[in-house]
C-alpha cells in the first residue's frame, strides 16, 4: 500500500457517499445513469468472487464488501425507491456493446480460468462503466453540481491509481499490464469533464457543456 | 502466481 492507492480507494469510497447523499438529499436520482450503476455493480461482483478464495488483508475485504453491498443498494434506490425521479429516456446509451466488447478481449487474452476471465472483464468493463453516465450528462447538457463532485472523486481515483502503478513498478517491479491499460482508458475518458470540472464547478460555477 | 499475489488492488 502507498499513499496514492489509499488516497485513490479513499476518493473511490467518498464517490459513493457522494451519491448517496445526492440522492438521498435531493430525494431524487435525476442526471444519474442506471445504466452506468448496473455496470458497476456487474464490475464489483465479478471481480471480487476472489472474496471466497483469497484472503488479502481486512482493509482489502471490508472495501470490497462495502462496494458490492453498495453498489447493488444504490440500483434498489434507483428502481425501487427514487423510481419516479429516474427518466430512462435519457439513459440511452447501448451498454450491450461494453459488455459483449468486454467480455470478448477477457476472452481472448485471459488463460480459460474462469476466475480469470471474470476478473480480466470486470477490469475492461470498469474502463467504459462510466460511458452511459457521460452519455447522459452530454445530452442534458449540465449538471448539479453535487453530481459533478461524484463524478470528480470517481475519475480521481483511478487517475490516482496511474500514479500508484508507477510507483509499484519503481519500487517492486510490480507490472499488471491489462490494468494500466484499462486505467489509462478510464481515465481518459474523464478528461473532458475534469476540465469543464476544473474551469466552471470549482470556480463557483453551474456545470454546463459548452 | 497466485490469485492473492496477481490482484491484490481493488
Amino acid at each position: 500500500m502507498n499513499i496514492f492507492r489509499l488516497v485513490a480507494d479513499l476518493m473511490h469510497l467518498a464517490s459513493i457517499f457522494i451519491l448517496l447523499l445526492k440522492i438521498q438529499k435531493t430525494r431524487s436520482c435525476s442526471g444519474i445513469s442506471f445504466k452506468s450503476q448496473l455496470l458497476y455493480s456487474i464490475v464489483f461482483v465479478t471481480r471480487y468472487l476472489d472474496l471466497f478464495t483469497a484472503f488479502i488483508s481486512l482493509y482489502n475485504t471490508s472495501m470490497k464488501i462495502f462496494f458490492i453491498a453498495t453498489s447493488i443498494y444504490i440500483l434498489y434506490l434507483m428502481k425501487f425507491k427514487f423510481r419516479a425521479t429516474y427518466d430512462p429516456n435519457l439513459d440511452t446509451f447501448r451498454v450491450e456493446f461494453l459488455l459483449g466488447g468486454s467480455l470478448l478481449l477477457a476472452l481472448i487474452f485471459s488463460d480459460f480460468v474462469l476466475m480469470e476471465i471474470l476478473w480480466q472483464f470486470s477490469i475492461y468493463l470498469e474502463s467504459v462503466a462510466i460511458l452511459p453516465q457521460l452519455f447522459m450528462l452530454s445530452r442534458t447538457g449540465e449538471a448539479e453540481t453535487i453530481t459533478t463532485h461524484y463524478l470528480f472523486a470517481l475519475g480521481g481515483y483511478r487517475a490516482l491509481y496511474l500514479i500508484n502503478w508507477l510507483w509499484r513498478f519503481v519500487t517492486e517491479s510490480h507490472v499488471d499490464k491489462i490494468s494500466w491499460i484499462a486505467g489509462a482508458v478510464q481515465t481518459a475518458l474523464y478528461s473532458d469533464f475534469f476540465y469543464i470540472y476544473y474551469t466552471k464547478v470549482l470556480h463557483g460555477k453551474k456545470f454546463e457543456l459548452p | 502466481t497466485s490469485a492473492k499475489e496477481k490482484h491484490d488492488e481493488l
